[in-house]
């Protein structure tokens, strides 16, 4: 049974390069699930993290911190997009109770994705800067679930001119992500633009109510000898028939040496 | 006295935004900065119980209690801060991000953290250059005492400046923008350290884009009013 709960998933992680498999997200998650090996184009992979942290892990390419090693990785401007277009894969076990449901949740992807889970695809919309949280309740299998990513770069990486510069050609500020990516006086160009699950990944455990993005404020009078927390929550109700809620809020404060006061 | 309980009724796949009864404190712990005093913390515990079915979510959150306020100075021109109500003379570090590859790590945000608790900082600027910094971040900034003055993701040197003018209109799609702000915040606004959200780095954003940011990011007038004892 599972808990309620958060489990984040940060490991076991798989990638590999798009153009370098074959198969579909359906394919990988349902029939022809990738594996290691010699002759296998996958290898392990770092989430979060950047497809450069991933090829950097595994030798791949040499740590683009060191000396000029830089200038020894292909930038994406030269590359294509595609180049730096990976797979990300991974198998977990979540086994839910009825009435409870699961949510799979991304705290920031770079910059695109498609997800497939045992074969069902949701498209991840654009955006370094932004959560996607999918319900995942109805495709989860008993035993094993199959997850696939595959993460696209920003749309405008641009090009590093000969002479460099603050952020390249400035192509990539007609994205929302991070700009320093096409390099600055005080880094070279990041030569997949970051590209990545470069945030947490999770699965969310509930029963038929969830609590999404509480908002806790504080006021004060009477120099701050009258203080009042005002709490504000969005609650949904993922079941069939109205929830009957009882919403508790219980605030203790961390004396010295682990001493709680309620 | 800070354990508070509201029933609640959901419809069927309803989606509803419940405000609590404000809870009343006296003389509560404050949060202070660096310098200015102890950072404390109080953990907030939401539960919610559904009947027949028992404990169904739960989120917990650091919480301080303190008061951010921040005004241009007509004299100098500068931004001057005060913390629940006490004038802070800021010293502060810029920050760009952790690492280049996003290897990210709470060791590293602790270690780098602290660094300028101990170099006696009381504010981390994060450029817009960079990252909205994580929730790993902001925490530890919570628990050393930096103040954090956050950038959106606009920056002087690549939008709307330059010859010839780079982006002028800043990035393509101003609703994904928008969208990614309004995330943004919802996933940072909970923590002590959060002074400022800033526009860009050294360039204000198309007037569409800051104007709704200085809409959303307005101190609500329901926190404004005085509450009679």
């Amino acid at each position: 049974m599972t808990e309620i709960g958060k489990t984040v998933l940060d490991s076991g992680w798989l990638a590999a390069r798009s153009t370098e498999v074959n198969d579909d997200g359906v394919k990988l998650t349902t029939t022809n699930p990738p594996t290691l090996g010699p002759q296998s184009r996958w290898m392990e992979a770092v989430v979060p993290g950047t497809v450069l942290g991933t090829l950097v892990k595994n030798k791949s390419i040499p740590d683009p911190f060191y000396g000029l090693e830089n200038e020894a990785i292909i930038d994406i401007a030269d590359s294509g997009r595609d180049y730096y277009t990976f797979w990300f894969y991974k198998t977990f076990q979540c086994k839910r109770l009825l009435n409870q449901y699961v949510h799979l949740n991304f705290r920031a992807i770079n910059y695109s994705a498609e997800v497939y889970l045992n074969g069902h695809k949701t498209v991840l919309p654009k955006g370094m800067f932004r959560r996607h949280t999918l319900d995942v309740t109805d495709i989860l299998h008993p035993e094993k679930n199959l997850l696939a990513v595959i993460v696209h770069p920003p749309d405008h990486p641009g090009t590093i001119p000969a002479e460099g510069g603050q952020g390249g050609d400035h192509e990539i500020g007609k994205d929302v992500a991070a700009q320093y990516v096409e390099g600055w006086d005080w880094i070279c160009p990041i030569r997949d633009r970051n590209t990545g699950i470069w945030d947490e990944v999770s699965l969310t455990v509930t029963g038929p109510v969830r609590i999404i993005d509480p908002h806790l404020v504080s006021t004060f009078f009477d120099n701050y000898k009258r203080a009042y927390l005002h709490v504000t929550a969005e609650l949904e109700n993922k079941s069939s028939w109205n929830a009957d809620c009882s919403v508790n809020i219980q605030v203790t404060a961390e004396l010295e040496d682990g001493v709680c006061l309620v | 006295e800070h354990v508070h309980t509201e029933n609640v009724i959901i419809p069927a796949k309803g989606h509803i935004q419940h405000t609590f009864n404000q809870l009343f404190f006296y003389k509560p712990e404050l949060w202070w900065p660096n310098g200015m005093g102890k950072q404390n913390l109080y953990n907030i515990l939401i539960t919610v119980v559904v009947k027949e079915f028992g404990e169904s979510d739960s989120w917990m959150q650091p919480f301080g209690f303190r008061k951010i306020e921040s005004d241009i100075d007509s004299v100098t021109g500068g931004r001057l801060f005060k913390i629940n109500g006490e004038p802070i003379f800021i010293r502060g570090g810029n920050w760009i991000l952790s690492d280049g590859l996003l290897r990210l790590s709470k060791e590293r945000y602790r270690t780098d953290i602290k660094f300028h608790a101990d170099m006696n900082m009381n504010m981390i600027r994060c450029w817009g250059g960079g990252l909205a910094e994580r929730p790993d971040f902001y925490h530890f900034c919570d628990i050393y005492g930096l103040l954090v003055w956050q950038e959106f993701w606009i920056t002087g040197d690549v939008d709307g400046r330059g010859v010839p003018v780079s982006n002028p209109n800043g990035p393509l799609d101003h609703d994904l923008f928008m969208l990614c702000a309004r995330d943004t915040v919802k996933l940072l606004r909970n923590h002590p350290s959060l002074a400022l959200w800033v526009g860009g780095n050294e360039q204000v954003p198309p007037k569409d884009i800051n104007e709704a940011l200085q809409q959303d990011l307005r101190l609500h007038p329901y926190f404004i009013t005085q509450f009679l004892s």
